[in-house]
């Protein structure tokens, strides 16, 4: 079992890769990604062996396979499609955002229960009537963007619509079963984490 | 010295005793907290210990008098003025947000270099061209809601203006002095690492 602060790193040397290779750079040092992404070189290494072995000894490990590697395990190439759950400000946000896509992700459905936003347009998409639901939807992931006094319902409903994993904005905890996977992606706690740093620093 | 992990708990602990204090229940266990948070109850003991004795033996933890300490900890209490730099829709929508509020934290300035942006309102406030900085803005805290590749031109300026935290939306590695505060909040991470784990469950 690979640990999690391992899986979180490898997004990061996968951006980094992709600037090394955009400059058309071939091999790399351990050291080299270091600078580039703050992390330390023996985490580098570390992180890469729970993957097999990746570096040339005494030359570096080249750029492109290891690009190639790292896509495979986060299966970078295949394309994953969502769903929106709350058409407001930060689901507009995300559904906008064009990173997503270099990442396979897209975008197939927005839902939502206001009457004023049903049917108008998101980005290519038409918001849908989220009383529409429970029906099979084609999509894996799930993103949660309601308020936090309808998270839990909203969540079981996504379950219901054959979603495995939820993407949670709304900073309550979700009671769903084992097998979904739940990301939290909590802004007010980045904040208030932000303020503690500056002010223990004060 | 607080490991950064239990400082990442803490505002979860705030907020799940908010909820008990909110249902006027005056004194909790750690199983309780437990429960709310899905962190387990000796993990709440042991992040306390840091900050002093809370616990009534055999009784349970006074729920107002811990969230007074843990207020006082991350500082709650206080108002924290902030700049957004990036008036785009990331930015919109966190200026939007009105959860921000709650933990004393209100956006004084936002700035833009969209023409047809600067002069227009973004919630209260009026749209600032970022050319009229440098200069020293009342601000303690900075978000950093602009395209990637001005990501670290623009994080400089924000020091020059005196702000000492930014939280970085922009998924680059920021290359500031050692006293400025950074927290970085990578969206497109979060994405991919769910996929890594949907797939690994798969
Ligand atoms: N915007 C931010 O910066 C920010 C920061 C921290 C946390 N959050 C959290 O993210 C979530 C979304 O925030 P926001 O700013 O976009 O809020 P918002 O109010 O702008 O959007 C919420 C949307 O959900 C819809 N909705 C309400 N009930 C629904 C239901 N039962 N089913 C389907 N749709 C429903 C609303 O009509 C609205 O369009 C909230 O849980 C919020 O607490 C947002
Ligand atoms: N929207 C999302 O869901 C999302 C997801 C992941 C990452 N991000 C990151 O967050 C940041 C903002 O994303 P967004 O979706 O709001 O983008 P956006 O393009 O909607 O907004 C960017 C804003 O920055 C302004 N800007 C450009 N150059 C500037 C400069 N030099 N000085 C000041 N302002 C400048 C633009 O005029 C625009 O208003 C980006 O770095 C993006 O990569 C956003």
């Amino acid at each position: 079992k690979i640990p999690e602060p391992t899986i979180e790193r490898l997004p990061l040397y996968f951006r980094c890769l992709s600037e090394f290779k955009k400059n058309d750079v071939a091999i790399v040092s351990s050291e080299e990604i270091a600078v580039h992404t703050g992390l330390k070189a023996s985490q580098f290494r570390k992180d890469l062996s729970y993957f097999g072995e990746f570096g040339i000894q005494g030359l570096g490990y080249p750029v492109s396979h290891l690009l190639d590697r790292i896509a495979g395990i986060m299966q970078l190439n295949k394309k994953h499609r969502a769903a929106l759950f709350g058409a407001g400000n930060l689901g507009a946000a995300l559904l906008h955002y064009p990173g997503f896509a270099n990442w396979g992700f897209k975008f197939t459905n927005v839902f939502d229960n206001d009457a004023e936003k049903v049917g108008q347009k998101l980005g290519e998409l038409t918001i849908e009537n989220i009383a529409s639901l429970p029906r099979m939807l084609d999509v894996s992931i799930g993103i949660l963007a309601v308020p936090a006094n309808v998270a839990d319902e909203t969540s079981r409903l996504m379950v219901k619509c054959g979603i495995k994993a939820i993407l949670n904005f709304t900073g309550t905890k979700l009671s769903l079963p084992e097998d979904i996977v739940i990301r939290n992606v909590d802004l007010t706690n980045e904040l208030a984490i932000l303020i503690y740093y500056l002010i223990s620093r004060g």
